[in-house]
């Protein structure tokens, strides 16, 4: 592990205020194998809930805990055998507690990372396994996913004990039809969101399991992946990217894409797109939306950032000396951008 | 956002709604 302080990144110069992305520090995985993905989770290490950072590569999960002045040291290491690991997926508020997705191409296993607070024994358990097509991590250690092809579809709830030896399992009602990505909705904690491969939105309430709202968002957008909602003033504002969508001459690249939704009437309404600046092209691969921040990598190996209240693009983080960015996420305690290669690089930015 | 872009809207949809659902 090295620890890199102060390089200086591409900072998108045409907006009005300059925003401050500064490398503080930078994760090295001796493993040889492809690195997946990054997240932050809390974690309890030699008897102190601390912020750790949480990296996946092909078949192991690695822990890392925080040391003095931005540097990093590997505490725990799960290890996969049969199948890949292919992303993390937090639960936000929980300690000790991860889930991962595991699959080739599409997610076969979830599995859920533990330690016994007692012995800090690293432990795992099934949670479950089929043809999954989504899935999320939810606040108060709950995980929402569909699985199941059109006449066995199925959308579960999970609730994890504190321990995360048990679990409890809630069915939701099913939309009917594939279900892309699941978001929060900002502000209600009771409301789940959903984007479906029939260009639809759709609502429930997790407490009764309810399917509130089926709400068509136009064919222009086919298999929009939604990442967050908010909930204001009896509408719903969601950030949608497109990873199929195509170039449109007059807004440039749009990679993200904010509309706004009256829940009652299913009437939506385009509020803006949030385009790459002149002179950068490439398509949504993986994001991640944090707040009024959005973080995407494109195809072209590039990573952007929106302030998606002001609507610029904020920086650019081209691809360095060691490869093409893979995979972003915002740290789920502070406004810290976490950005990987496949080479098993994670490089911590400030924002 | 005006009303008649996106119909009448309720502050309290989610609970209108989900009264409105089937269990």
């Amino acid at each position: 592990q090295t620890k890199v302080r102060g390089d200086p990144v591409e900072i998108w110069h045409d907006s009005l205020e300059l925003s401050n992305l500064q490398l503080v520090s930078k994760l090295k995985n001796p493993s040889n194998s492809c690195s997946v993905d990054v997240s932050t989770v809390w974690w309890e290490v030699t008897g102190c809930k601390e912020s750790c950072i949480i990296t996946a590569c092909e078949f192991t999960v690695s822990l890392w805990k925080s040391l003095d002045d931005w540097q990093w040291r590997k505490v725990h290491t799960w290890h996969f055998t049969e199948i890949p690991v292919l992303q993390i997926i937090p639960l936000w508020d929980a300690c000790n507690l991860v889930c991962i997705a595991l699959g080739h191409l599409e997610i076969r296993e979830i599995r859920l990372l533990f330690s016994s607070g007692e012995d800090e024994c690293l432990k795992q358990s099934l949670v479950k396994s089929g043809n999954i097509k989504a899935v999320l991590g939810l606040r108060h250690k709950r995980l929402v996913c569909s699985n199941g092809t059109l006449h066995d579809h199925q959308v579960d709830l999970m609730t994890f004990s504190g321990s995360g030896r048990s679990k409890e399992k809630q069915t939701l009602m099913s939309p009917e039809e594939t279900i892309l990505a699941f978001a929060e909705v900002q502000g209600m904690q009771d409301a789940l969101l959903g984007t479906t491969l029939m260009s639809n939105i759709v609502i429930w309430n997790l407490k009764t399991g309810q399917l509130l709202k089926k709400m068509q968002i136009g064919t222009a957008y086919q298999a929009s992946i939604c990442h967050k909602a908010y909930s204001d003033m009896g509408l719903l504002f969601v950030v949608l990217s497109h990873p199929h969508g195509k170039e449109i001459e007059s807004m440039g690249s749009p990679i993200f894409r904010l509309i706004v939704i009256n829940p009652k009437t299913a009437l939506s309404v385009d509020v803006r797109p949030y385009s790459l600046p002149q002179g950068h092209t490439g398509r949504f691969l993986d994001g991640d939306v944090k707040d009024n921040l959005a973080a995407a990598v494109l195809t072209s190996g590039t990573i952007a950032v929106w302030d998606l209240f002001l609507g610029h693009c904020r920086a650019l983080l081209l691809p360095n000396s060691d490869g093409n960015w893979s995979f972003v996420k915002w740290s789920g305690t502070d406004s810290c951008l976490l950005a990987g290669q496949k080479n098993g690089s994670v490089f911590v930015y400030s924002y | 956002c005006s009303e008649s872009d996106l119909g009448p809207i309720s502050l309290n949809w989610f609970e209108e709604l989900t009264s409105e659902a089937p269990p």
